[in-house]
Order: C-alpha cells, then structure tokens, then sequence
C-alpha cells in the first residue's frame, strides 16, 4: 500500500 | 479599512464551498491588490492558495494590510443567506474584532446586514518555491470532478498516468478496478471542452482520493480545471477565477 506523504516533506514551515 | 462589494455574492459563496471541507480556520489578507489565503489541512497533506483579484470586485478598497481571521463554517452559514445575484459587500476596520457583511438585492430595496467575530489565527505558511512541472493537463473541470468521483468509489487511492498520448485516472480497490483514459482534442466551437495535454516527461503519480474529491469541490468556479504533475513531487490543480485562482497543491503518496 502506497504511503500519504506530508507537504512538509517538500516544502519549508516559515 | 477594507470595503470590497462584489457584483454577485455567487462567487465568494462558490470560493468557500470550495475550501470549506478542507480547512476549517484561516486567515483571510486583504491588500491593496486583493484578497490572499494560504491554509493546510489538518494532515498537511493539501495546501489551499487563493487570490480574489482586486478586478475580481466591482469596488475594492484596502489602504493598510488587514487580516480576517475566519470560521468557514459560520462563515458559511452567513454567506448563504445571500441569494448569488445580489451585491455582496465585506467591510472591516483597520484591526478587526469582526467583518461586516452586506447583501444588496438589485431589484428591491432590500439590504441584509451580518457581522462575523473574527479570529486570532496562528498558521504556519509554507514556502513554495516556482516548480518545474513534467506534465500540464487542462480539461473540463466537470469531467474531471466525475472522474474522480466515479473512481473514488472503487479505492481510497487514485492514480495519474501521463503518456505523450494520453492522461490514463486509474483505481485499484479490493472488489475490481477501473480507469479512464483521455487523449488530448481541441473543441473549436467550446474551447472550454477541449483536453490539452503537455508532457516533457511521462508521470506516474498516486494520490489520495479523497483529497482530491474534496479538490473537485472547486469545479463551480471554472468550466476548466489545470493539473500540474511533476514526479515525486506535489501536484498542482488550478481553477481560474475571473481575476486570481484557486489552487490546491496535493502531496503524493510513495511505495514503500
């Protein structure tokens, strides 16, 4: 089963 | 001050039917140029960007930056106490406690005015930086939303597959599976219907279905829909509002 990723794991908390 | 009247309250009702379901809180900028919202899901798994264009308001006025903290949900019940053709009218004040919003008929002699609390939001804004996408589809927003939901039905995943040819939805669920393949055509006569499919590299992305259902919820604001794929990356979907965009920017899912 693929996983769910978190947009944070591409983009930056600012 | 901020004092924006739209010429129909249609398309601020169609903006938060669009979001409502995805977050819940967020913070409405107003500047002179307009009106911006950037907010996250509560899994961080979609991201919401929107721009109402100052031209997008038949009269907008915003001298100093003002933020709207804002409950979609009572948001929602004000906004669709508006019938869609009337005027639709937000007021607040340079720090504000509440905005004010005024529905116009344009027949009658009828004026309807609610006042919203506002909120003090902490969001965390994400920085996205000008992507280099591998493939770009435009096509019907409506088709799009039916394919989703036709697949949705089928798995809790749904899988995007660019060719040169062809844009191929796939789902693969515990009772069947089911896909549906599209190849690009131009509709002389309603441009809007036409599929345009660019691929500098072919694309094979999973995402989670019921994200991109609640993504579809954004149909009633473009007759059109762009998806922008790159692999192992976000992928964009814009709907094109008059003056500004709704865009949703959806994290993949990746194979063990």
């Amino acid at each position: 089963t693929p996983i769910q990723n978190d947009l944070t794991e591409f983009y930056n908390i600012i | 001050m901020l004092e924006g009247k739209f010429e129909e309250s249609s398309l601020m009702k169609k903006v938060v039917d669009a979001i409502k379901d995805s977050v819940k809180l967020c913070n409405f900028n107003c500047t002179e140029h307009g009106v911006t919202v950037q907010a996250v899901d509560d899994s961080r798994v979609l991201l919401i960007s929107l721009l109402i264009g100052e031209a997008s308001f038949e009269e907008y006025r915003c001298d100093r930056n003002i933020t709207l903290g804002i409950d979609l949900e009572s948001f929602n019940k004000i906004i669709k106490n508006g019938n869609s053709s009337d005027f639709l009218t937000l007021i607040a004040e340079d720090s504000p406690d509440n905005v004010l919003i005024i529905f116009e008929d344009k027949k009658k002699d009828r004026v309807s005015e609610y006042s919203l609390k506002l909120m003090d939001l902490d969001s965390d804004f994400l920085q996205i930086d000008d992507m280099e996408f591998d493939a770009t589809i435009t096509m019907p927003s409506s088709e799009f939303a039916k394919i989703t939901r036709d697949l949705k039905t089928l798995s809790e995943s749904l899988q995007i597959i660019v060719t040169k040819e062809n844009v191929k939805f796939s789902s693969d669920g515990d009772f069947g599976t089911g896909n549906v393949v599209l190849k690009g055509f131009v509709d002389m006569d309603k441009p809007d219907e036409s599929i345009k499919i660019d691929m500098a590299r072919p694309i094979n992305l999973t995402f989670g279905a019921k994200y991109i259902a609640d993504i579809v919820k954004g149909t009633s604001l473009s007759e059109s829909v762009t998806i922008k794929l790159a692999d192992k990356s976000p992928a964009l979907f814009e709907y094109k509002l008059p003056s500004g965009f709704l865009r949703f920017y959806l994290a993949p899912k990746f194979d063990e």
